[in-house]
């Protein structure tokens, strides 16, 4: 009967069963409030963020928010130790996630956390990733698709510049980075699914 | 329950965040 949301962010993922499923929700919404927070800080960090229109500072925020802390909270996943380290501080094994009923989800979220960590990338260029793959989120409800892009394509020439600029031997690292946008969408969709499970199956 | 991002909370959130920014750009 025990109550499971087995989110990194969360500080209680397994609830007692006692907890209404309003009240487990509004512990886990305080556990995730302080992260969104920062990631709309770190949006408004972005040169040329602000510039764009409020409506579609929103819209790219809403789909953008998860997919920008699983790029931030990566190096929770051990992929070499099978462990999730959560924000509370414990370790969880894979085994006892799966037990949570983190099954194709955790798998994902290891198998990109594997990949994006192999590319060893230094803390500004993670942070210019960030960026990009916050402006290259969903752009269903976008109003100036145009000023969207333009933003995008200077933040990929500048990722692309940094990049080459610091491994001018390495030609693969920037498109193996670009690669990582596709799995974020397929990632932030199987989140977006999980979520709602609970919400209308708690 | 189409749009995930509302539903969970997550637009108020974000809209609370970005307004307060504007009222600190007007102090």
């Amino acid at each position: 009967g025990a109550k499971v949301l087995a989110c990194p962010l969360n500080s209680c993922p397994v609830a007692p069963a006692s907890r209404s499923s309003q009240e487990v929700w509004e512990s886990f919404s305080q556990c995730f409030t302080p992260a969104v927070k920062e990631v709309v800080e770190f949006a408004k960090s972005i040169p040329g963020f602000q510039t764009l229109s409020q409506h579609d500072q929103v819209m790219l925020l809403k789909s953008g928010t998860f997919q920008v802390l699983m790029v931030r909270f990566c190096s929770l996943f051990d992929p070499k130790e099978r462990t999730v380290t959560f924000l509370n501080g414990q370790t969880y094994s894979l085994g006892s996630l799966r037990a949570l009923g983190m099954g194709s989800l955790l798998d994902s979220m290891f198998d990109f956390s594997e990949k994006l960590g192999s590319l060893g990338l230094e803390p500004d260029e993670m942070a210019l990733f960030m960026a990009v793959v916050l402006v290259s989120a969903d752009r269903s409800g976008i109003v100036e698709v145009g000023a969207v892009e333009q933003l995008q394509e200077n933040l990929i020439k500048a990722l692309r510049s940094l990049i080459t600029s610091r491994r001018p031997d390495d030609s693969t690292l920037f498109p193996k980075l670009l690669l990582r946008l596709p799995d974020l969408r397929t990632l932030n969709n199987q989140h977006s699914d999980k979520l709602l499970a609970f919400r209308i199956d708690p | 329950f189409s749009d995930p991002a509302s539903n969970l909370g997550l637009e108020d959130i974000i809209r609370k965040a970005l307004m307060g920014n504007l009222e600190d750009r007007q102090e």
